[in-house]
């Protein structure tokens, strides 16, 4: 399974 | 979590209180750009998408989310009843549909990923880097601003001012951190476009003085 991007800022 | 995000969002926190105190404690929403604070809406509705799908990051994360997106919201429902007879929409005339048409177009070109999700939070962070203007020119027609006013753009541009060192310090001691091209070089962007609103206040506001353009 390919990783999505975690856009862990606000 | 280092301590210029952590200031960066407790600017952006702040920003939201000043507005909601200035309009409820002057009863009125007059200096304040209708067009800007739709287009904020709208950059936090699309990119807080993620509240109903990434796996749960942080209690502080979708906090935070859910309050800029309700904040925003009660802001456009107080400016559109309560407050909308102090609005004047007669100098809120900037053409947001360029902002809106650039920022999409800009994430249609450079998405992170070409899904829907990855292409609405390019969008998102686009649209926000511009989303201060129809703001900023409201003042610039103006050529003056209420003092309270000059705060809460302040403390706006000064979360993404602050989240710059923040990347600084990521790339330099957070190892597993991935940086966000997308966001650094719109965050940037922004910064730039508020540098000159900054020197104002600074040389100002910060001084006592009335914020008034030279």
């Amino acid at each position: 399974v390919e990783e999505q991007p975690a856009h862990d800022e606000l | 979590m280092n301590i210029f995000r952590m200031l960066g969002d407790l600017s952006h926190l702040i920003s939201i209180f000043i507005l909601l105190h200035k309009m409820q404690t002057s009863k009125s929403c007059s200096g304040v750009s209708f067009k800007s604070q739709v287009l904020y809406l709208v950059v936090y509705v699309f990119r807080y998408l993620d509240l109903f799908t990434n796996p749960f990051m942080s209690y502080y994360n979708t906090l935070m989310k859910i309050v800029f997106i309700a904040s925003s919201a009660y802001t456009i429902y107080l400016m559109s009843t309560v407050f909308k007879p102090t609005h004047d929409p007669a100098i809120d005339t900037f053409k947001i549909e360029y902002l809106l048409g650039g920022s999409l177009v800009m994430a249609l070109l450079f998405p992170p990923k070409w899904t829907f999700m990855e292409i609405s939070w390019a969008f998102s962070i686009w649209l926000e880097s511009v989303a201060i203007l129809p703001q900023l020119f409201m003042v610039q027609r103006t050529g003056e601003a209420e003092t309270i006013t000059t705060h809460y753009i302040f403390a706006l541009g000064a979360y993404r001012a602050l989240y710059i060192p923040n990347w600084i310090w990521r790339y330099m001691f957070d190892k597993k951190a991935k940086l966000e091209t997308i966001a650094v070089v719109a965050g940037l962007a922004q910064t730039l476009l508020y540098s000159d609103f900054f020197y104002i206040y600074w040389t100002k506001v910060m001084k006592g003085k009335k914020f008034q353009l030279p």
